[in-house]
């Protein structure tokens, strides 16, 4: 669909694509984390898109499998939600995968 | 309001109660918490009540001043979200908390 071309080309464009709501606790931890790394993803608030906000996650759903957020993609690849964000940072797997991705 | 009064009443007649909603990990964080602490607490789920969920919100935030989600209290007094929780934890304060309020 249209959609899921859009949201392909969003994440292979940008080094670092974070789908978040905006009151969501998790989405803002992920975001934090990025913040302190000196990265600026590209942020999308599903929540203020009006009715493309759930036809979003309905493809996001579709590529990747994961219905929540935050949903996080580096370098075009599907990383998943904040616990497997901050897991990859615990184990000094993520900033190589950001460096990797042109995003630091 | 009644309604005011019901919570009240709850919050008074029961050791520990979490104002949740079932799709949020903060709310799941702090209600698995205490689940590792052998506490069961009455868990009010604001997103499978209708319109109550919301108007329950609103006077939470009137008797607390917090409108978020997990809104915890223990023995009748206003603890607040999972942040404030987990530190009360990690400070070793929240157990003895609990056995006052004859929640262990
Ligand atoms: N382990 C996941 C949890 C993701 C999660 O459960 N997200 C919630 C919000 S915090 C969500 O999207 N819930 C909507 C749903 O479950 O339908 C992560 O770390 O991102
Ligand atoms: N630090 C607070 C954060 C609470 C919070 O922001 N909760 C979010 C969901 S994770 C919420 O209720 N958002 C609704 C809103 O902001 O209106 C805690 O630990 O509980
Ligand atoms: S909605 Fe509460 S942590 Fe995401």
């Amino acid at each position: 669909s249209r959609l899921e071309e859009s949201v392909k080309t969003t994440i292979t464009q940008n080094p670092v694509v974070v789908y978040s709501k905006t009151w969501c606790s998790y989405s803002f931890e992920v975001k934090a984390l990025f913040k302190r790394l000196g990265v600026q993803p590209l942020v999308i608030e599903l929540d203020e898109l009006g009715p493309q906000g759930p036809q979003l996650q309905k493809v996001l759903e579709r590529l990747t499998g994961q219905h929540t957020v935050p949903n996080v993609f580096i370098g075009g690849k599907h990383i998943g939600g904040c616990t497997d964000t901050v897991k990859l940072y615990r184990k000094g797997e993520l900033e190589p995968m950001l460096s990797e991705a042109n995003a630091k």
